[in-house]
């Protein structure tokens, strides 16, 4: 990729814990505009999952990009994917360059 | 309008 174009990562988390075990920080309209991971808990299903990183920025969820959404609107849109029943797993879109693309 | 100041606004899940 060139200079301007960071590359992203597509990380399937399977919901092997009753935690998604993750904490984010950023939203629209703070300094950091795109949720970045702050916390990655051990045991929890992103831990299992072993490819999520502290200090990636979580471009998408499912496909659904979080662009544009502030920190509580972008925490119940992960939340929600984390609760739906009708997947197993929950898609993170996530880029190591804390820009917001 | 510029950013708000940062908020240390942190969700776990």
């Amino acid at each position: 990729p060139g200079l301007l174009e960071p590359t992203s990562t597509l990380v399937r988390v399977m919901k092997s814990a009753s935690t998604l075990g993750i904490a984010i920080e950023g939203g629209a309209n703070t300094r950091q505009p795109l949720p970045r991971i702050v916390t990655i808990q051990r045991g929890g299903s992103a831990h299992n999952c072993g490819q999520l990183k502290v200090g990636q920025v979580i471009l998408e969820v499912n496909g659904l990009s979080l662009r544009g959404h502030e920190h509580r609107d972008a925490a119940r849109i992960i939340a929600e994917a984390f609760k739906n029943k009708e997947k197993d797993y929950v898609d993170f879109l996530v880029t190591d360059f804390n820009v917001a693309l | 309008s510029p950013p708000k100041e940062y908020e240390d606004e942190v969700t776990f899940f």
